[in-house]
């Protein structure tokens, strides 16, 4: 399967209706089944990129940037991420902390100059999904360049 | 704001939605259409930021996000085609566009019918659609505009990133969760998580850093033993996007990735050595069958261990 362990049956089903598709002003002529992914398109899919370092590299200096990972992902584990934050080398500006959600500590965070680093604490690879609360929590602070 | 690209209603919501909605297609390049949904702030739409919304894959749709991750309503199970209330929705404080990308995915497509692409043609049609999308929404061009996603976006989003950087679009900065952003690093430190977690055991463990821990230059036998070590964790029923939460979907064409676990465990902690031990044992590591109690088992037999 193209995502073990994942079940999107039910958002096909509902994609799939037509009156559905009329309410999101589908044309007619899309007659091929709604799908979460296209395996035949990943298929040929080219793949140009095995780091984004120097793209960050380019970046960072005028834009800021949040890396978060449900602690619970492994297939783009909170390792490998927090690992990538710290091969960039921006300057550190503090040290790594708990982070909380109402009265529970909902992951660590370590903030560098224009990027923090978190991870959000038993989250999935979806962590809207998994943990929608403090997920919000932590878009929102993004959003408004708090803490 | 463009009327005909107006969503009215919903199927499967009752009452009128929390906020205004539009779905219609975007211009890429050539004959490429990219479908958005774009849904407004239900707070302050017109000095709310703007977030475009990216799923991964690639070739995964964005309206994964919509439904099942940060949009105002959510599918619900079990097949009954509703929708229910998002309380967490991100659409609480942006205005959010989840665009399919590129086409090929969900309902975006070429003309053409050419669906061969790469990182670079997926950002600059991207970026063509985000241009489309501010000349029909030129009402949303003075706010603050984010680009957020999760996975295969860790490449969507910087490559489309730099580009925007060059534009007039009122670009802030980004947001990438469980990002795919180097594939050395996720590949060597996802055997790390998987030790750490319990996922491998110790003889695996030693035989990976023999194998492959020594040597900067990748052998034959290390990169045979990441393949077996990778089909181990996303292949035997543990969710590898969740290993705490349940493994909902199907993990596996075969038996064959139960059989190798076998293999992998160690010797004493085998399947066939507990199951000779304790008759009646079958192994927790069943994909998705929770058949004993372990901790009942425990009592009974002290010192087992899984």
């Amino acid at each position: 399967p193209f995502l073990p362990c994942v079940n999107n049956v039910d958002i096909e089903e509902y994609l799939n209706q037509p009156d559905v598709k009329t309410a999101l002003h589908i044309p007619d002529f899309i007659t091929q089944k709604w799908t979460l992914c296209n395996p035949e398109l990943a298929a040929i899919y080219t793949n140009l990129y095995n780091t984004t370092i120097p793209l960050f590299q380019t970046l960072l200096p005028n834009y800021r940037a949040l890396l978060y990972n449900g602690d619970a992902d492994i297939v783009c584990n909170f390792l490998g991420d927090q690992k990538f934050v710290e091969e960039l080398g921006q300057p550190v500006l503090g040290n790594r902390r708990a982070w909380r959600y109402r009265t529970q500590v909902a992951g660590f965070v370590k903030e560098y100059k224009q990027i923090t680093f978190m991870t959000v604490k038993d989250s999935g690879h979806m962590v809207p999904q998994v943990t929608p609360g403090p997920a919000l929590q932590m878009i929102t602070n993004f959003l408004n360049n708090k803490p | 704001r463009p009327a005909e690209d107006e969503v009215k209603n919903l199927p499967g919501v009752a009452g009128p939605l929390s906020s205004k909605q539009y779905s219609g297609y975007l211009k890429g390049s050539g004959t490429i259409r990219l479908h958005y949904w774009f849904v407004e702030s239900q707070t302050d739409p017109k000095n709310d930021p703007v977030i475009l919304w990216l799923n991964g894959g690639p070739s995964c749709s964005s309206l994964e996000g919509y439904l099942s991750e940060l949009g105002p309503y959510w599918v619900n199970s079990y097949g009954n085609k509703t929708l229910s209330v998002n309380d967490d929705s991100w659409t609480k404080v942006a205005n959010v566009i989840f665009l399919e990308s590129p086409a090929g995915v969900g309902f975006s497509y070429n003309e053409n019918k050419n669906y061969t692409t790469d990182d670079d043609q997926t950002a600059e049609n991207n970026l063509l659609a985000l241009e489309d999308f501010f000349q029909k929404f030129p009402n949303m061009a003075s706010n603050e505009f984010f680009i957020a996603g999760e996975s295969y976006a860790g490449i969507y989003i910087p490559t489309l990133a730099v580009k925007v950087m060059k534009t007039q679009i009122n670009f802030k900065g980004f947001a990438i969760g469980n990002g795919f952003v180097d594939a050395k690093v996720l590949s060597e430190t996802k055997v790390e998580y998987a030790y750490y977690h319990a996922l491998i055991g110790e003889s695996l463990w030693k035989r990976y850093q023999t194998t492959c821990g020594s040597s900067s230059k990748p052998s034959t036998e290390c990169a045979q033993l990441k393949r077996e070590i990778n089909e181990l964790i996303e292949h035997s029923g543990i969710n590898p996007y969740d290993i705490t939460g349940d493994c909902n979907g199907s993990y596996s064409n075969s038996d064959l990735a139960s059989i190798s676990i076998l293999d992998f465990m160690d010797p004493e902690a085998s399947v066939g050595t507990v199951s000779k031990k304790f008759p009646g044992y079958r192994s927790p590591f069943l994909p998705c069958v929770n058949n004993i109690d372990i901790e009942e088992y425990s009592k009974k037999f002290p010192g087992y261990r899984s």
